[in-house]
């Protein structure tokens, strides 16, 4: 997977990363420090499309469909996450008690076109 | 800033005014997913020595005293079901302070509108102190009552669980109440209000001997949220 840089053309992921104390939501969340809200952006040329691999999404399924039955159509094949992981946090909740969880596929490790 | 979104019609934006954007959409989507509508404003401290020792418990999967193996290390929950670990601190504005009062602790807990919540393991973590007196057995019987929503300390408690207790040393103890907090959180209630005695001679072993003491009691429970709605679906096996 591509990591984006400034110009961006073909499919890449984009690493963005927000530090809780910078939007004072420290005091609230004990860990982490901060959330990889990274994503997707960039191109899909029809030459790359289904590149790097499979991308795991309902729009990859209907598309290998279509081409599977040479069916043309103007879809384009679309930048998408082909990687994620949980992001486990540690927080105080409004009764004051502290709650630890993982909540799935929040951080986008790599993109690929459908 | 990013070059226009050409199939969504998004004009080209300013680099700082998109980086705000996407702050406030990853706000957004970090409240939905913690089901929280709106970010916990915290208005009481917990002392950070009582933090510590708490998160330590939380994670240390110690083997309590009676051989029960503490939450942490208990059944792993599925990953498709979203799980938490909570760790509560007791109400201390109503707990009574002084070696000879009984430990009266008050939790709050909050349930969503159409959700319930199902308690895997739950636990109360107290703290003995040492007997004073060397001679005698150094064993003491411990007790849990419920007390009834809003009652006075001693009046209408039903008894959840006794133990013996080794107090040769000070040390923590753990007290399950899986069932305790099951059956409080079906019936919908706010508050669980739980006494603790430890009684020798008149003195309450497991008092606080302060307010802002870093052992204070908590409840470690590990839950995961079931989605009223979901029991009405048929599901393909």
């Amino acid at each position: 997977s591509l990591r984006c840089g400034d110009d961006v053309s073909v499919c890449c992921k984009r690493d963005f990363y927000i530090k809780f104390k910078d939007i004072q939501w420290h005091d609230w969340i004990i860990a982490p420090e901060g959330y990889h809200m990274n994503y997707c952006m960039g191109q899909c040329p029809q030459h790359l499309a289904g590149s790097p691999g499979i991308a795991s999404s309902f729009h990859a399924t209907v598309f290998s469909q279509l081409k599977v039955n040479g069916i043309n159509t103007a879809a384009s094949s679309c930048c998408v996450p082909t990687e994620r992981r949980p992001l486990s946090m540690v927080y105080f909740n409004s009764q004051h008690s502290i709650v630890k969880t993982d909540v799935p596929d929040m951080i986008v490790e790599s993109c690929g076109c459908t | 800033g990013s070059p226009g979104c050409a199939s969504c019609g998004l004009p080209a934006m300013e680099r700082d005014k998109e980086e705000s954007l996407m702050i406030e959409f990853a706000k957004q989507q970090l409240l939905d997913k913690l089901h929280l509508k709106e970010r916990p404003n915290i208005t009481q401290t917990v002392p950070r020595a009582a933090l510590l020792i708490a998160l330590r418990k939380l994670h240390s999967g110690r083997v309590g005293q009676d051989g029960t193996l503490e939450v942490a290390n208990s059944r792993p929950i599925p990953t498709n079901d979203q799980g938490y670990e909570i760790v509560s601190f007791a109400d201390l504005s109503e707990t009574e302070i002084g070696d000879t009062a009984s430990l009266s602790l008050t939790f709050q807990f909050l349930q969503e509108h159409g959700q319930s919540i199902q308690v895997l393991q739950s636990s109360l973590w107290i703290y003995a102190r040492s007997s004073e007196d060397r001679h005698r057995d150094s064993r003491l019987s411990a007790r849990v009552f419920l007390s009834a929503e809003g009652g006075l300390s001693g009046s209408n408690r039903t008894l959840v669980m006794e133990k013996m207790l080794e107090v040769q040393e000070s040390g923590w103890h753990t007290f399950p109440i899986t069932r305790t907090l099951q059956a409080f959180l079906d019936g919908g209630q706010r508050r669980l209000q739980l006494e603790v005695s430890c009684d020798e001679d008149g003195k309450n072993l497991c008092s606080l001997d302060g307010s802002d003491t870093p052992n204070q009691p908590f409840l470690v429970a590990q839950v995961r949220l079931r989605d009223d709605h979901s029991k009405h679906t048929l599901r393909k096996r």
